[in-house]
């Protein structure tokens, strides 16, 4: 079953923290917005991993919670560790 | 194990003796200057306890960790957002510009022995943040102090110890702590024990014994092998050549001064006599000589002895190019000839800083090229070595110029010494 998308106003904030803390790669200027869902879902389990709550790929309310605590402000995931590419779709090379 | 894999960054400090310093405080603080410091002192321990570091604060400007509370966008690519959210961040040992730097958002509200919900827990934040400064990442482990989310107080500063895995972590980096029979502790032996945090919050048992350098006024001041002395009460803060503060928190003077009673509240003078190099503490109707830090034999004795009034001075210095000491007790002031043991005649005269200086001042001294200066209050005055009249600039604040007080001080200078 696919993810049920998330409505607009929380997925902005969801994006934008992923890609803070190192879960998803800073917003490329050229493909702009075009971060697959696929990709946020994905970086959200790794998130949800991380924390330990459950996996669901979706920003539910465990993960909402856990995105509004107050935290360090350093990256979860370091940009070294961060895949180059995934099947050639998300992170294409300039 | 993987995942403990995972958790260092793969780069340590290359030394083990590191220095760290509170560069900046929040401005709105729940918490002192000495309660932030002393959880400082706490949660660095706490790495050192599982590792061969050493830790020591230093108050010169330059410290390998240095921790500063900022605001908002503060040019590091990590801006704080206000209270809540990013409460902190540390760079990496291996960050080129910025390794040992630590942020606390100086808007988040810190506390200490505070409820959950009262506020964020410093001691909490700055053990994980430290955590950072020496090479580990954060943590999947929801016991693991290096968890990127807080989560509340954890305990005692005095008694927190880290869990196994930050345990392991460390020690990847630094190996592990084993101590030897020789092993000297690691304090300076100039140096009291660290204030302890007792638990009636938010009242630090420190801040009733330890003066403020940055807002008292000093009893004494001395210049000692070419260092300079500032004693307040039964401590002083002690200066190096280059004028740099060995320590932000003062020492026991009764403690590196063996023989100088623990009771004793405060020195009226202390200087250092260049005939022989003793030097003499005065209090009240008594004086002590020291050869080095211990007490000659047959001291205390009364400031009769000198010719001086037997209720003491306000102040000595010690010039060695006339061989010559001075006292001062209100306007009046005596000249000590070192060299014959005698007090020249005509003495005491009216004092040379009568009408110039507020008077008595609390002590004054000799610089090591022969500038003389007079305390009084928070303030001091620069004088003319030969004539010993004015210099103008003057008075200044001691707090600012010499006891390394780079903030707001407090209470302002306007208000009356």
């Amino acid at each position: 079953a696919r993810p049920v998308p998330t409505p607009a106003d929380e997925s902005g904030e969801v994006v934008a923290w992923l890609t803070q803390y190192g879960y998803l790669p800073p917003a490329d200027p050229v493909t702009g917005q075009l971060q697959t869902w696929e990709a946020v879902t994905n970086a959200i389990r790794v998130m949800q991993r991380f924390a330990g709550i459950p996996e669901t790929g979706i920003p539910d309310d465990a993960t909402l919670a856990l995105i509004r605590m107050p935290r360090c402000s350093l990256p979860d995931v370091l940009p070294e560790k961060l895949p180059k590419r995934k099947n050639g779709r998300l992170w294409r090379k300039r | 194990r993987k995942s403990r894999g995972r958790r260092s960054v793969g780069l340590a400090w290359t030394k083990r003796n590191i220095s760290w310093k509170v560069k900046t405080y929040p401005r709105e603080a729940q918490l002192s200057r000495e309660t932030i410091r002393a959880l400082t002192h706490y949660a660095l321990k706490v790495w050192s306890e599982a590792a061969p570091l050493t830790f020591h604060e230093v108050g010169g400007p330059s410290a390998d960790i240095s921790v500063e509370f900022l605001r908002l966008d503060h040019q590091d690519g990590y801006p704080f957002d206000g209270p809540g959210g990013m409460v902190a961040h540390a760079f990496f040992p291996g960050d080129p510009q910025r390794a040992g730097h630590v942020h606390f958002d100086s808007d988040e509200d810190w506390t200490f022995r505070s409820p959950d919900d009262y506020g964020t827990d410093l001691f909490a934040v700055a053990v994980h943040e430290f955590g950072h400064s020496l090479g580990l990442a954060h943590s999947p482990s929801k016991h693991s102090i290096m968890r990127p989310y807080y989560q509340g107080p954890v305990g005692d500063p005095l008694q927190y110890q880290l869990q196994a895995d930050d345990h392991v972590d460390i020690q990847r980096l630094y190996g592990s702590r084993v101590l030897h029979s020789t092993e000297k502790p690691e304090a300076s032996s100039l140096l009291p024990d660290p204030p302890s945090l007792p638990h009636d919050f938010p009242a630090l048992r420190s801040e009733k014994e330890f003066p403020d350098r940055c807002s008292s006024s000093i009893d004494a001041v001395a210049q000692i092998r070419g260092e300079t002395f500032f004693f307040k009460g039964q401590y002083f803060w002690r200066l190096t050549h280059g004028r740099h503060l060995t320590s932000l928190r003062p020492a026991l003077s009764a403690a590196f001064w063996r023989g100088l009673p623990r009771s004793l509240g405060k020195v009226d003078a202390v200087y250092e006599r260049h005939t022989d190099h003793r030097i003499l503490f005065f209090s009240g109707p008594l004086y002590w000589v020291f050869k080095d830090n211990g007490v000659e034999e047959g001291f205390p004795r009364p400031v009769t002895d000198f010719g001086l009034p037997q209720g003491g001075v306000d102040a000595a210095f010690s010039r060695p190019h006339d061989r010559k000491t001075y006292f001062f007790k209100g306007g009046l002031q005596w000249s000590y000839d070192e060299a014959t043991g005698r007090m020249d005649e005509g003495s005491p005269t009216h004092t040379a800083l009568r009408g110039q200086l507020p008077t008595p001042v609390d002590d004054m001294l000799s610089g090591s090229d022969g500038e003389v200066y007079a305390f009084k209050g928070r303030q001091y005055w620069k004088l003319e070595r030969h004539s010993l009249k004015l210099e103008t600039g003057y008075p200044r604040s001691i707090a600012r110029d010499w006891l390394d007080c780079s903030g707001e001080l407090y209470p302002p200078p306007s208000a009356p010494t």
